[in-house]
């Protein structure tokens, strides 16, 4: 309808009725499907932009660590952006005329209500670990790659805690077998904050993929993008490199499985406020970010493999 | 309700790898309940760590004795999430007006 604020941090609820409200807008090109259910029972809801039947895939998801707010809000911008966007920009049309997108908003719907009413720290699903006072598990650290290597926690009570085997939370399971059952997602993008890094694999190990040079060059084509709205320096390369050894993280799975265009984001930060960015930054996060973005699907389209 | 009174977010800048090493260590002292929300790995990018306020002299004192450079990136923690709440609850207001 027009009345939505993405300017503004909302309750799951208002996010989850604007995802079907931009189904419903768009009913033509998007369309609302649950591929999961989480923890705590709450329905896990990817946006697929479609124009036809039978395409490669390209898949987004944001928020996997529930206190990143902006994240979930460059996501449903994001949304909103390819919605409004197809027919009117050109790359954007050729791109849905060619591939299907598929957009996660919420990765961890629990984890964002927990943040919202009792820790807005809080960054885990919310499972209960058996034998353990302590509640959930690191999403980013339970992918079956490298699990249970570096740079996870074997502590349930740890903030990165791994889980008692790869893909033990329902969360990171709904994403695998969607991304499975689907065969033909040929990128996979992660969003996250904050840092300023666009990340590629390995975290699980210290080597570079076989597609190193590639991801670097897409990679730095669309931080150089990004920029250039409004200056923001972004740092490309490994996970293992550019920041640390961490294993079980979804683009080093993604690309295991043969999804050569695997990144992760890591969007803005001003140096003041870390995972409590104000409001007044959203937009422009989003803004910037969708520029970067658009140079990875642009490439993922013009280079088919 | 989880609250943050007096925690701060302290921004370290590591002068080098073995200074990232001593941070690294900090880490896995699990009784400090450190935050880190951005991770030790290089000198030249600064590392962000939420500290409980009951564990903020401990914290200090040890990056002042082994000489850390470090600033104070929030002040509380706690006032940040309350502004960010009352925010929030007026955008909610605005909408349902």
């Amino acid at each position: 309808s027009g009345t939505f604020n993405y300017g503004a941090y909302h309750s799951l609820d208002t996010l989850y009725n604007t995802i079907s409200s931009i189904a419903q807008d768009y009913s033509s090109l998007v369309t609302r499907q649950q591929i999961g259910t989480s923890y705590e029972g709450r329905p896990i809801y990817v946006l697929k932009f479609s124009t036809g039947t039978n395409r490669p895939g390209i898949w987004v998801d944001a928020g996997i660590h529930a206190r990143e707010w902006v994240t979930q809000a460059t996501a449903l911008w994001t949304a909103h952006k390819l919605a409004s966007d197809y027919g009117k920009d050109a790359s954007v049309t050729s791109l849905l005329n060619s591939h299907d997108v598929f957009l996660l908003v919420v990765t961890n719907p629990d984890g964002y209500v927990y943040s919202h009413s009792a820790d807005r720290m809080w960054r885990k699903t919310r499972s209960v670990n058996s034998g353990s006072r302590c509640y959930g598990v690191d999403p980013n650290r339970n992918w079956d790659a490298g699990f249970g290597g570096p740079g996870a926690s074997s502590d349930p009570c740890s903030d990165t805690y791994r889980g008692p085997r790869a893909e033990s939370e329902v969360e990171v399971k709904a994403v695998a077998d969607f991304i499975r059952a689907h065969g033909r997602i040929k990128g996979f993008i992660s969003i996250h904050s904050y840092s300023q890094y666009l990340l590629i694999p390995y975290g699980y190990k210290c080597t570079n993929p076989a597609d190193y040079t590639e991801l670097m060059n897409v990679g730095r084509a669309a931080t150089s993008s990004l920029s250039s709205l409004y200056g923001t320096k972004y740092t490309v390369g490994t996970i293992c490199t550019t920041i640390y050894q961490s294993s079980g993280g979804s683009i080093d799975w993604t690309y295991d499985l043969g999804i050569k265009y695997s990144f992760a984001f890591e969007l803005r930060d001003t140096g003041r406020y870390g995972f409590l960015l104000p409001t007044t930054q959203i937009l422009p996060t989003a803004q910037e970010t969708w520029l970067g973005l658009k140079k990875i699907v642009e490439h993922i389209r013009d280079n088919p493999y | 309700e989880r609250t943050f009174i007096g925690d701060q977010v302290l921004r370290i800048k590591a002068k080098s790898y073995d200074e990232i090493n001593q941070l690294q260590a900090l880490e896995t002292l699990a009784h400090l309940q450190l935050d880190f929300w951005a991770e030790p790995h290089n000198p030249d990018i600064p590392v962000d760590i939420r500290v409980p306020f009951e564990n903020l002299q401990s914290v200090k004192v040890y990056l002042e004795s082994n000489n850390f450079e470090y600033s104070i990136m929030i002040e509380d923690l706690q006032k940040v999430i309350d502004e960010e709440k009352q925010e929030m609850e007026m955008n909610a207001r605005k909408e349902r007006n």
